[in-house]
């Protein structure tokens, strides 16, 4: 199946968002 | 497509339930007992609540411990999934810790949760993080030290996002060479 991958700026964006 | 007035609040899933594990060192009691199963998520917004709440690994006491492994694999080479396994050491100097632990460790939590290592992230277990006077140490633990592919590429990509230069060379040890070693030196079985 697919893997669910994300990237390190994805994952810092969601960080910052509310 | 999907409308509901949730659209913007939904976490993002990630692909595995993670484990954050806790070690406080306590010389009175068994190793086993000073391991705390801190919290486990699976969504990128319950990872940053968690990062957010707890101390900065620079900020532990030395002898402490985090470890985050995939829900279900303990932390310690025992496991099933960890005794044919090893790890990715990267062993900082003292100095490293104020300039330099806080960000790898994040850079190893990103790996680890974002699946960074594509198809062989099936391999990876966990990470670790020593806090130590005489110097901390970042790890990746992965589940077969003979799985060479998996383990060079996992190791390649690690060194990588960890922004290490090239000069600097990492070691990947076989668990089952570091428990039965006669003295502080285990060999590395690859290096990147």
């Amino acid at each position: 199946g697919t893997r669910i991958i994300y990237d390190r700026k994805f994952l810092l964006e969601c960080k910052n968002s509310p | 497509g999907k409308l509901s007035l949730g659209e913007g609040l939904e976490k993002h899933p990630l692909e595995n339930r993670w484990a954050l594990w806790f070690f406080k060192n306590d010389r009175n009691r068994a190793w086993r007992d000073n391991l705390h199963l801190l919290t486990k998520f699976d969504t990128v917004e319950d990872f940053w609540a968690l990062y957010s709440h707890i101390q900065l690994a620079s900020k532990l006491s030395s002898g402490c411990d985090y470890a985050l492994f995939k829900d279900g694999i303990e932390p310690m080479w025992e496991d099933c999934r960890n005794k044919h396994g090893g790890r990715w050491l990267v062993s900082l100097a003292k100095q490293q810790r104020q300039s330099n632990l806080d960000r790898l460790w994040l850079e190893t939590l990103l790996c680890l949760v974002g699946e960074a290592f594509e198809e062989y992230s099936e391999e990876v277990c966990g990470a670790v993080v020593n806090v130590r006077t005489k110097g901390d140490k970042i790890a990746i633990w992965t589940s077969e030290a003979e799985n060479q592919p998996a383990v060079t590429f996992i190791g390649r990509v690690f060194k990588d996002r960890l922004g290490l230069s090239p000069k600097v060379v990492i070691g990947y040890q076989a668990h089952a060479d570091t428990a039965t070693k006669s003295n502080s030196f285990t060999k590395n079985k690859f290096v990147v």
